[in-house]
This record gives structure tokens, C-alpha cells and sequence, in this order.
């Protein structure tokens, strides 16, 4: 599940 | 969202606001490379191909909107604007982009979380973010008369990643299994290139000289 949660950084 | 992420971001958009300064009131980019304008347009054109279908916050929304529009738009100014595409030290800007750009893709063909169009070109815009300095750090080392606006337009960039190693520090020992190996390296790769650079302008404010980089 790391690719979704790697998105709330700019 | 932690102090460092939020000083990170600051600082990001606070260089991208210096650009601009100098470009929009002072009609001169001398010294910026267009190279690395470009390929740091290209890192957000595809890091944020999910602005609209993924929604995190209204804070992340905004800043995506943010650095999108200066970033074309910085690059519209250099290639369109007559007096600021005058200014522009064309000839000193030669880095190839295909040594970048294509090593990087390989790259996250190969190394990425899922083989899928979005998910590739995310990991893409991390590797491309890593390295599209070095068309301004080359530029940087030829160019002889370092002004104010530039120097402190790759000072405030390397801070900005220097913030966000220390906003993942944080969030390692505040938030449980937060592991993310290809943003960690590709940011402490991004960060070790100004490692020089930092020394340099320390070095020249320090000692109060302009700021001039060893060939």
C-alpha cells in the first residue's frame, strides 16, 4: 500500500 | 503535517517566488538555466496527474495548483518574453536533457511501487526531481558574476530538501511503518548535490565576498 500512501507530500 | 514539511514547503515556494521576482520585476534571468526550468515543470506535470482524482487536502490541492502555474509559467517567461529570453545565457545552458530525462525513466520502469501509467510517472518525477539541479549547477560553476536573486534561488532549493530529509525523520519516529524507500533516496541523492553548493555560499556569506564557484 505504499504507492497511495506516498502522495500526501508535494 | 509537521514543522519541517510545513518550513519545507515555505521554503520551497518561497525560491519559486524569487524567481519570479527577479524574472517579472527585474525582466532578467541570467544565470537560471531553462534546462532546469523545464525539467522542473515536467516533475510536476507528472507528479500531479492525480490532482483531480485524488483529493488529500485543500492545502495540497492549492500548492499543486501553485507550483504548476509558476513553473510553466517561468518557463513561458524565458522562452516568450523578448527582454527576459534576451537575458537568457543560452549559450552557457548546454546540458543534454535525454542524460537526465531517460536514465530516469529506465529507472522507474524498473524500480516503482506498481507497473501502472500514474504510479510510473510518479516515481519518475522523483528520480527527474532528484537531478534536474545539475543543468543550474552547471550553469552556476560557468557563470562568473553570481547575482543575489540566483544565489539565493539554489540556496532556498537545497534547503527545501534538507527540510523535507528532516520532515522524514520525523514522521519515521512519530508515525508507525511509515517507510518509503524510493522517496528517501532520490531525496537524499537530490540533497547531497548541493552539498557543494551549500559550502560555497556559506563560504561567501561568511566571509561577505560574492559568491563564486571553483571551475
Amino acid at each position: 500500500k505504499q504507492d497511495s500512501e506516498a502522495k500526501d507530500e508535494l | 503535517m509537521n514543522v519541517f514539511r510545513l518550513a519545507g514547503d515555505m521554503t520551497h515556494l518561497s525560491s519559486i517566488l524569487v524567481l519570479l521576482l527577479k524574472i517579472h520585476t527585474i525582466k532578467s534571468c541570467a544565470g537560471i538555466s531553462l534546462k532546469t526550468q523545464e525539467l522542473y515543470a515536467l516533475v510536476f506535470i507528472t507528479r500531479y496527474l492525480d490532482i483531480f482524482d485524488r483529493f488529500t487536502s485543500i492545502y495540497n490541492f492549492l500548492m499543486k495548483l501553485i507550483f504548476l502555474g509558476s513553473s510553466l509559467s517561468i518557463v513561458w517567461y524565458m522562452r516568450r518574453h523578448k527582454a527576459v529570453h534576451r537575458s537568457y545565457d543560452k549559450d552557457q545552458d548546454t546540458f543534454r536533457y535525454q542524460f537526465i530525462v531517460l536514465p530516469c525513466l529506465l529507472l522507474a520502469l524498473v524500480i516503482n511501487h506498481k507497473l501502472t501509467f500514474k504510479e510510473v510517472m510518479w516515481t519518475f518525477s522523483l528520480y527527474l526531481e532528484a537531478v534536474a539541479i545539475l543543468p543550474q549547477l552547471v550553469l552556476l560553476q560557468r557563470t562568473r558574476n553570481i547575482d543575489n536573486l540566483t544565489g539565493q534561488y539554489v540556496f532556498l532549493l537545497g534547503a527545501y530538501r534538507a527540510l523535507y530529509l528532516l520532515n522524514w525523520v520525523y514522521r519515521y519516529f512519530t508515525e508507525p511503518g511509515f517507510v518509503r524507500w524510493i522517496t528517501w533516496i532520490a531525496g537524499l541523492v537530490q540533497t547531497l548535490l548541493y552539498a557543494d553548493f551549500f559550502y560555497y555560499y556559506i563560504l561567501s556569506w561568511k566571509n561577505n565576498v560574492k559568491l563564486e564557484l571553483p571551475a
